[in-house]
């Protein structure tokens, strides 16, 4: 454990629960992907079946069930209790465009043949493209709420961290899983544009909102 | 270079 990955896991528990809250104060799941949120559900439910089979740390087990219970919590709110406020005619990504190709590269690209490491694989590459619909709809409606962008912004910041996290690791104990990491730069560069938005126009108070 | 009980990185 390091101050970057103690961090990057905060950031990440920070995004989910900006998305739960919003979600349950407002009572309301316009302008969020529903989609985006199965695509995170299943990337949980495939990467945490370890939860299962082996033990790492009690910070480890509580925090996977911590994100994976959040997670349903969310795609719940948003395709049943909130369901009338989906904004679905613009949630209109094509899941298998992301899933069938990442399903097919973790078959194809990872550490050991085996049920759970394919899986693992699974999960880190669907991560990597999961926020692929959310950031679709942002640019379908042209803009988001302010809210939605902190959630954004966390979730984005989570991935970059991990990223010193590895460096970290490498120098100081000989740790690096080349997966992760490739994945984890596609991961962070798809926020790319989202954080200069996320720079120059909300937190100067200004919504964002992107030119016709 | 894959840990031997699993990914400790959530």
């Amino acid at each position: 454990m390091n101050i970057f990955r103690l961090t990057g896991d905060l950031s990440h528990l920070a995004a989910i629960i900006i998305l739960l809250l919003k979600i349950w104060k407002t009572r309301s799941c316009a302008g969020i992907s529903g989609k985006s949120q199965i695509l995170f559900a299943l990337v949980f439910t495939t990467r945490y079946l370890d939860l299962l089979t082996s033990f790492i740390s009690f910070y480890n087990t509580i925090m996977k069930l911590i994100y994976i219970g959040c997670a349903y919590a969310t795609v719940y709110l948003i395709y049943m209790k909130f369901k009338a406020t989906y904004d679905g005619n613009h949630d209109s990504f094509r899941l298998e465009f992301l899933v069938v190709p990442v399903g097919g590269l973790a078959c194809l690209v990872n550490h050991d043949f085996s049920f759970l490491e394919i899986l693992w694989t699974f999960s880190i590459y669907l991560e990597s493209v999961a926020i692929l619909p959310q950031l679709f709809m942002i640019s379908k409606t042209g803009e988001a709420e302010t809210i939605t962008t902190h959630y954004l912004f966390f979730l984005g910041l989570y991935r970059a961290l991990y990223l010193f996290n590895w460096i970290w690791r490498f120098y100081f104990e000989g740790f690096f899983d080349m997966i992760a990491i490739v994945a984890g730069v596609v991961q962070t560069i798809l926020y790319c544009d989202f954080f200069y938005l996320y720079v120059t126009k909300v937190l100067k108070g200004k919504k964002l909102s992107l030119p016709a | 270079l894959k840990d031997e009980v699993g990914h400790d990185e959530l």
